[in-house]
């Protein structure tokens, strides 16, 4: 993991967000402990799709267990919460998937969240044309983002921007969450001015960034009510339920 | 889908309710 260190010029929002960062190996030894089969001791083998649908609901559970500690987010009554975090929640997982791609930092194969590389020759053979195009559009974000040198702190902030990124109106607690859009956002832009001068639209570039995490949430979805369409998802599946909810 | 209270998602609505995450 990237050491942190604090240090003139962090805004007070990014070190705590930073405080709150959920330790990956724990993530990754509890999903990995929830995918293996209880009864018989070792680890489970259903398909392969189904066991990334399994994956990424643990995935996304470790996501409501990192936003119910954020603040302002816990602040709110859970009506709002649950509000937000059906606006966000494939934006949300697009993004973890994205930054643990930078973090892996090779081209040729992607890192899952139990630590298992996939390499892309094997998507390519293996995950029908839908995931592909799906996992290359993905890598061709890590890559700019990569370019654009996105740091651990600017990460964190990113991502409690994108849990605060619904229309206050569809709140009960505007103020709050008002309140906390725009101190994530001067953050940033604080944060981007004082370690990047050199890159005066890094945080244009940034706010960019997470238009094509959006629009690469929304081709995720669409891919996924496709296999739920085709009867492919597992039963109980979250991210389906998820997508099948009532949106604001 | 399960849903709970208001067409929420049940499972969703358990993961954030204290209540139901105290059980």
């Amino acid at each position: 993991a990237e050491p942190f260190s604090g240090g003139p010029g962090v805004p007070e929002l990014i070190l705590q967000l930073l405080q709150l960062e959920p330790d990956e190996d724990q993530v990754r030894a509890r999903i990995v402990g929830c995918l293996q089969d209880p009864a018989k001791g070792r680890p489970d083998q259903p398909a392969p799709f189904g066991l990334l649908c399994r994956m990424a609901d643990q995935t996304f559970i470790s996501i409501v267990d990192w936003a119910r500690r954020c603040m302002v987010f816990k602040e709110l009554e859970v009506a709002d919460q649950m509000t937000l975090l059906q606006n966000c929640w494939s934006e949300l997982l697009v993004f973890d998937h994205i930054y643990r791609q930078i973090q892996h930092g090779k081209e040729g194969s992607i890192l899952l969240v139990t630590g298992q590389e996939v390499e892309l020759t094997t998507v390519a053979a293996q995950a029908g044309s839908l995931l592909h195009g799906l996992v290359l559009r993905a890598q061709e974000l890590v890559l700019q983002l990569h370019a654009l040198q996105l740091d651990r702190q600017e990460f964190v902030c990113l991502k409690f921007l994108i849990l605060f990124s619904l229309d206050v109106k569809f709140l009960n607690n505007h103020s709050l969450v008002k309140d906390a859009q725009e101190k994530a956002n001067a953050a940033l832009l604080d944060y981007t001015l004082c370690h990047y001068p050199h890159c005066g639209d890094k945080f244009q570039q940034l706010l960019l960034c997470l238009v094509e995490v959006r629009a690469l949430s929304m081709q995720a979805k669409e891919y996924l009510y496709h296999k739920h369409l085709g009867n492919e998802m597992p039963r109980n599946n979250l991210l389906i339920e998820m997508l099948q909810a009532k949106q604001t | 889908p399960c849903q709970g209270a208001a067409g929420r998602p049940a499972i969703l609505y358990a993961l954030l309710s204290p209540s139901v995450r105290a059980v």
